[in-house]
């Protein structure tokens, strides 16, 4: 099935 | 001090509300250069990015970079005391705990004054770097709401493949499935009508629908929509203003 990313993985917090 | 004239309210109202299910409350960047506003929904897959440019308005000036901490609920509720064509001006002391919003009627000799209580917001930055992208495609933003929500009766997903001359939207769910595929297009008539594909690699990628239907409600802002994608990467859904954008970044989903 298919699961949600959230942004996090990409941007990350600053 | 911060004083900023709308030659229409509707533009903000328009703002706003393509916001304000997305996001509850944001801080609001005031510079010299105009207002900027990063906010991230509680769920973390969809960003909003807006950029206001001085240019937008009718007059502007920011002596001093301001942060407003807005309750957009409380602020749509506000701005919907104008009409449409009002002038609209926001205005706020250096260290205010209140946003003035005034509403000047162009044809009446009447003008409506409110406060809005601003908030101490401490949300999340994300690091948003220029991105790579593959994939841009651009076509009138009434087409692609219109794709959303019908796709959206059919699945939780939207699937977009794109190839050297074409974008396809499909959803497949419990009902049954569809497919929109559109094609480059010039219409010189109406130049809004056009859409256009460019390509460096094959893209796959599939967003959640009920997120993709918060993005679509930024429609009324242009008549365009340009999408920016990237293979395993967040989606770009770009909306132009007069002078500014306002931008969604929507992470994909992945097959487990």
């Amino acid at each position: 099935g298919e699961q949600q990313w959230s942004l996090l993985p990409f941007f990350g917090l600053l | 001090m911060l004083e900023g004239k709308f030659e229409e309210a509707s533009l903000l109202k328009k703002i706003v509300e393509a916001m304000k299910d997305c996001v509850s409350s944001c801080n609001f960047n005031c510079t010299e250069n105009g207002i900027s506003v990063q906010a991230v929904d509680n769920s973390r897959v969809l960003l909003i990015s807006l950029l206001i440019e001085k240019d937008t308005f009718e007059e502007y000036r920011c002596d001093r970079n301001i942060t407003l901490g807005i309750g957009l609920g409380s602020f749509s509720k506000i701005i919907g005391n104008g009409a449409n064509s009002d002038y609209l001006t926001i205005q706020a002391e250096d260290d205010a705990d209140t946003l003035g919003i005034i509403f000047e009627d162009k044809v009446k000799d009447k003008i409506s004054e409110y406060n809005l209580k601003l908030l101490d917001i401490d949300a999340d930055l994300l690091e948003v770097d220029a991105m790579e992208t593959d994939a841009t495609i651009t076509l009138p933003s009434a087409d692609f709401a219109k794709i959303c929500k019908d796709m959206k009766t059919l699945s939780e997903s939207l699937q977009i493949t794109v190839t050297k001359d074409s974008a396809k939207f499909q959803s497949a769910g419990e009902i049954g499935s569809g497919s929109v595929v559109i094609k480059p297009k010039t219409d010189i008539d109406h130049p809004e009508e056009s859409i256009t594909i460019s390509l460096d690699k094959p893209i796959d990628l599939s967003f959640g629908s009920k997120y993709l239907s918060d993005i679509i409600k930024a429609t009324s802002l242009s008549q365009k929509v340009t999408i920016k994608l990237t293979e395993d990467s967040p989606g770009v859904f770009e909306y132009k203003l007069p002078s500014g954008y306002l931008r969604f970044y929507l992470a994909p989903k992945f097959d487990e």
